[in-house]
């Protein structure tokens, strides 16, 4: 069958928002969780793509997430 | 590297450390292995040193707890965030909490707790994250590599913050790394179940027996079988290493500290004011520039000091030092040559000379037992 790509989709932006919330001090302006480009998410999701030097796109790309579900120090990279 | 928003950092440079619970996946003596081995990571490459309390406040406090922990970063359950640290300051500045979820080991499997402490105390140190990959500070945790610690940009970091160690030599400061400090050769540390064991100097202090060897001390409380190892300098980082001699002065709460022809009077781990003093300065004759050990009688109300096969005696009643000095065996028969260090505890004194250890009966005025100098440890 085909993946469900929805809803890996779904977790994986879940993954990263709970990660920008921890450790990049993001913080949820409560609207539903879209993709617009140039919002804060994609902001956010550049900086960490800039700290960990990989390709600063703004997207969720496999290499942002596969970084997300690494174990780390629970200290913020970028202090809320 | 990157420290805190308005460079956090301790502004003293002897620390304290207590760690308030412990891991049920590690034995209590691999926590604490761990841990002050992550501390001395830090405190080869600065001036810091740190000490181990057992109760009450410390600086840096370090437990484990699983997701809320009374304080506002509750932790995720097995994996993500693993552990994370304070920046320096008051109350819970520097303290460092581990995730009771992770699987804690002192192995590369599992979560290596010496490596991820090593990480957290930088952050309690004042170090925030490095984005260099190499480095200790980077967030994300990578295979524990037991050989490689600190990375220069690690270095470079915390001694922005505090300045190198007094006692770094040449190559660690051009080292791009710190190789793992118990795995150095050049840092033999003295071994206390050696049949050759030998004492700098011996002394009580505070209820506890303080045994002097080189950079080191063991640190001995009767009532608990094992000792305390810790650097002196973690003490009194003023402190040249290798003293000559100590005693304790408990009426005054204070331990008075020799080596050549100065001595200094510590209370706590603090150096008192106007020290050193030169040993001419208690009444010994400017030629002598050097004593082997020493001990205070409290009882008595007398110092004595060993010199050679021979001793002076300070009276505190009289405030006079004796006028020459007199043949140890003559007072203390049985006990000849020089003396290396000796302790008085209870009615007995303890004489350390070499290898050996003579116990004196202070009523009998005799040797009643003849010991290894080893008998004080757990071998």
């Amino acid at each position: 069958f085909p993946a469900n790509t929805r809803q890996t989709k779904e977790e994986g932006m879940q993954l990263i928002q709970k990660y920008l919330e921890n450790y990049y001090g993001f913080k949820k302006d409560g609207e539903p969780f879209v993709w617009k480009s140039n919002n804060a998410m994609t902001q956010k999701l550049k900086e960490i793509q800039k700290f960990f030097g990989l390709e600063v796109t703004g997207k969720l790309d496999s290499g942002t997430l596969d970084l997300v579900q690494k174990h780390r120090c629970g200290f913020p990279d970028i202090a809320g | 590297f990157s420290t805190f928003a308005g460079e956090l950092k301790w502004t003293k440079q002897v620390l304290t450390y207590r760690i308030v619970n412990y891991t049920p996946d590690l034995h209590p003596a691999n926590v604490n292995a761990a841990i002050k081995k992550a501390l001395s990571v830090w405190s080869r490459v600065t001036p810091l040193r740190f000490i181990k309390k057992d109760r009450g406040d410390a600086d840096i406090m370090i437990s484990f707890a699983a997701r809320g922990h009374n304080d506002f970063i509750p932790f995720d359950g097995p994996g993500g965030s693993l552990a994370y640290a304070y920046a320096p300051g008051k109350d819970f500045g520097g303290d460092a909490h581990f995730d009771e979820d992770e699987t804690w080991t002192k192995s590369t499997e599992g979560t290596n707790l010496f490596y991820v402490a090593a990480h957290e105390f930088g952050h309690s140190l004042g170090l925030s994250h490095s984005k260099d990959p190499n480095a200790l500070m980077y967030p994300v945790y990578r295979k524990f590599d037991p050989s490689v610690l600190l990375h220069q940009d690690d270095i470079t970091g915390i001694q922005y913050l505090y300045g190198p160690s007094s006692n770094t030599n040449n190559d660690q400061r051009e080292s791009t790394e710190i190789k793992n400090p118990t795995e150095s050769k050049d840092l033999e540390l003295p071994n206390s179940c050696s049949s050759n064991l030998t004492f700098d100097a011996v002394t009580t202090f505070r209820g506890e027996i303080m045994f002097f060897k080189g950079t080191h001390i063991w640190r001995k409380h009767p009532a608990v079988r094992t000792a305390d190892f810790e650097l002196v300098s973690s003490f009194w980082p003023r402190l040249p290493p290798g003293v000559d001699a100590a005693y304790e002065i408990p009426e005054k709460d204070e331990m008075v500290i020799f080596k050549g022809n100065e001595f200094w009077v510590v209370r706590g781990d603090t150096i008192l004011p106007g020290y050193p003093q030169k040993l001419y300065t208690l009444g010994f004759s400017k030629d002598v520039t050097k004593t082997d050990t020493a001990f205070h009688n409290g009882i008595e109300g007398k110092t004595y000091y060993f010199i050679a096969d021979k001793f002076w005696s300070y009276d505190k009643r009289s405030q006079s030092m004796d006028r020459k000095s007199l043949v140890i065996r003559d007072a203390f028969p049985g006990i000849n040559g020089k003396i290396d260090a000796v302790f008085q505890h209870g009615n007995f004194l303890y004489f350390f000379s070499g290898r050996k250890q003579f116990e004196f009966d202070l009523d009998k005025k005799r040797v009643t037992r003849f010991l290894k100098t080893n008998l004080w440890f757990p071998c």
